[in-house]
């Protein structure tokens, strides 16, 4: 459903020009469960933000479920951001004077959902994640791993097919990061495409395949072997 | 140098009041290299803002270096946090509308040193976290993992008797955070205090006592067996 060919990113800004991406290639399929590693500074978020639509490529083309993303509308792209695509950031990027319940309306207020509806789904999410008692909490009122926790509740939220998490256990103790992990592992059964940028060797290999990431491009692009 | 005895940190906003810390007693001795370990909201940021003196306890003691904190001026508290502690936070907590290279440079205005000698210090503690590259890099026109770089190398960057790093390589690849790990133990070697919140198994294994917080208490206080 994804097919990435030969994608560049340049960042120029005058004063300094890096190259993000050098010439990516990359095909997903529907329900695969991939996770991307590789070293700080090697490209992923910026490829995860090309994938999200949230950022537009320097070259190379991005089809998505068969539709060239660069001929589609502003609106179209709010759309697929709202609805196909739930996207973790790495920082979180919660709104500070919202409360978590609210935050995980969030998406949900742009897909028109009823109030009672948003509510009900987002005491769900946030349950699920471990946060039923901190759901009125500003993020300033939460650690870093409950406003991680947010986040992923977030994009869950409107049941998008694509969920693409950028390091979404990054703060997270290992026994909550394992429950993260078996939320992502359920949501791909139920059908869902899922992309995790992760350092932890322990996530990725409980995807189906890792893909890793230097300086811009892809170096390896293998299936997990299960035990 | 660090006793605390005691100590109960209460969040009480009217609307939502929050046990974070629950009677901690803690003595941290010169020269240690400590990593405090838990799940998420077990209270481990809580401590080391308290720790940091960015934060007053609700009741128990902190004495620093023989001192009850609680009688600390404010200008000494500054003072304090400028030149005798190094704070990485957990969320980097950069200016955004600063460089890589003067967000470094900062503690070092307020402790006023010349012009010259704060950018010569600033690149190289950049350098020594792999970021020579970037200084002139805004905050958002970096990698996650590089935003907590620069967030270390600002911590190091006056020279502090103590080092408190709030979850330093949560966003870093194994590589990166086996170069942080390094300076870190340098710079115990060379008598620096440190304490590393962590969710690394593998960091907590290279420092040399291990702390474990659950629901605002210590529950496990342990040497580390080198083997
Ligand atoms: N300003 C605040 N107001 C109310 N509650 C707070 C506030 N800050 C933190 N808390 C709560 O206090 C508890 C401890 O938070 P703390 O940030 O110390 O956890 P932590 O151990 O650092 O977690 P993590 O590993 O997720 O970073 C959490 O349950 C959190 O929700
Ligand atoms: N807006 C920008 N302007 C200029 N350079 C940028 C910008 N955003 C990112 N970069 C640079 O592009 C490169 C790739 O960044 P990216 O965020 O994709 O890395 P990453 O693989 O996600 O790293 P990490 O693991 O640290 O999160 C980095 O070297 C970074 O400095
Ligand atoms: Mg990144
Ligand atoms: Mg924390």
């Amino acid at each position: 459903i994804i097919e990435i060919k030969n994608l560049t990113k340049i960042y120029d800004t005058g004063k300094i020009k890096v190259n993000a991406l050098n010439g990516v290639d990359f095909s997903i399929g529907e329900g695969e469960l991939i996770a991307i590693m590789g070293p700080s500074g090697s490209g992923k978020s910026t490829m995860m933000n090309v994938l999200g639509c949230l950022d537009k490529p320097t070259g190379g083309t991005y089809f998505l479920d068969d539709t060239d993303v660069s001929t589609m509308s502003e609106d179209r792209l709010a759309d697929i951001r709202n609805q196909k695509i739930g996207f973790v950031f790495q920082t979180f990027n919660l709104l500070a004077r919202t409360s978590a319940l609210k935050n995980v309306e969030l998406p949900m207020v742009y897909a028109k959902l009823p109030a009672a509806e948003r509510e009900e789904r987002a005491r769900k999410a946030l349950t699920a994640v471990g946060l039923g008692e901190r759901m009125y909490h500003m993020p300033n009122e939460l650690s870093g791993g409950q406003q991680q926790r947010v986040a992923i509740a977030r994009a869950l939220v409107n049941d998008p097919k694509i969920i693409l998490a950028d390091e979404p256990t990054g703060n997270l103790d290992s026994h909550s990061s394992e429950e993260i992990l078996l939320i992502f592992q359920q949501l791909n059964r139920e059908g869902k495409t899922i992309v995790i940028v992760t350092h932890e060797p322990d996530i990725a290999q409980h995807c189906k395949r890792n893909v890793v990431f230097k300086d811009g491009v892809i170096i390896a692009d293998k299936k997990v072997e299960t035990v």
